[in-house]
């Protein structure tokens, strides 16, 4: 009767989480908009993290947006096991990362080509282009795409072409893409 | 790109 959306469904899985704490009931659906930030608490990414790498755990397949804009802090999963989460969640369409936090980037954007094949929106903070021989250019379909680059001293300009991963990526994208963001770059396509 | 119709560019040279 009380369950009318997301939030009733939470209160309700807070609540079996209260009364009966070795028997744990969390809809799946849950799991379909997860956000990871600053102010999530380390018990609350480790229970993310938990409850779709447990064994039989269906809950990764239920991820549909996923955002994580964690610090360095918390679970391996920020600094490592990137590609293994993707595994995880295989049916995600909406990604929103921050890049350094996460294991060598072309195993990561390798793992993107090979298992997210729904994916459709793609945000990537702090993308570094001395890492741009990625599989990023590998990547078809997506509709939305968002990239900022590391930039400031030390770190080079970013050149958009033909050859680069970006530019591989956006010629991919012609047909599909709606929504285009990017940040700091020399146009040369 | 046909069917963008959202483009936010900063910092762009060409």
């Amino acid at each position: 009767l009380f369950v009318q959306g997301s939030r009733s469904l939470l209160a309700l899985a807070l609540t079996c989480r209260t009364l009966r704490r070795r028997d744990i009931i969390i809809p799946d659906v849950l799991f379909a908009r997860v956000t990871l930030s600053r102010r999530s608490s380390r018990a609350q990414v480790a229970s993310f993290e938990a409850s779709i790498e447990a064994e039989g755990s269906t809950a990764g397949n239920a991820v549909l947006y996923f955002k994580n804009s964690c610090g360095t802090w918390g679970s391996r999963w920020i600094g490592l096991g990137w590609s293994h989460a993707l595994q995880r969640m295989p049916n995600l369409r909406s990604l929103d990362v921050r890049l350094p936090y996460m294991e060598s980037t072309p195993h990561f954007f390798r793992q993107l080509v090979i298992g997210a094949t729904n994916l459709q929106s793609l945000t990537l903070a702090n993308y570094e282009p001395a890492c741009d021989d990625s599989p990023l250019g590998d990547l078809g379909g997506l509709r939305r795409l968002s990239i900022d680059f590391l930039g400031g001293p030390g770190h080079s300009e970013y050149f958009l072409t033909r050859d680069s991963a970006l530019g591989r990526a956006l010629l991919n994208f012609r047909d599909t893409l709606k929504e285009l963001s990017l940040d700091s770059i020399r146009w040369n396509l | 790109w046909p069917h963008v119709t959202k483009l936010h560019l900063k910092n762009v040279s060409i």
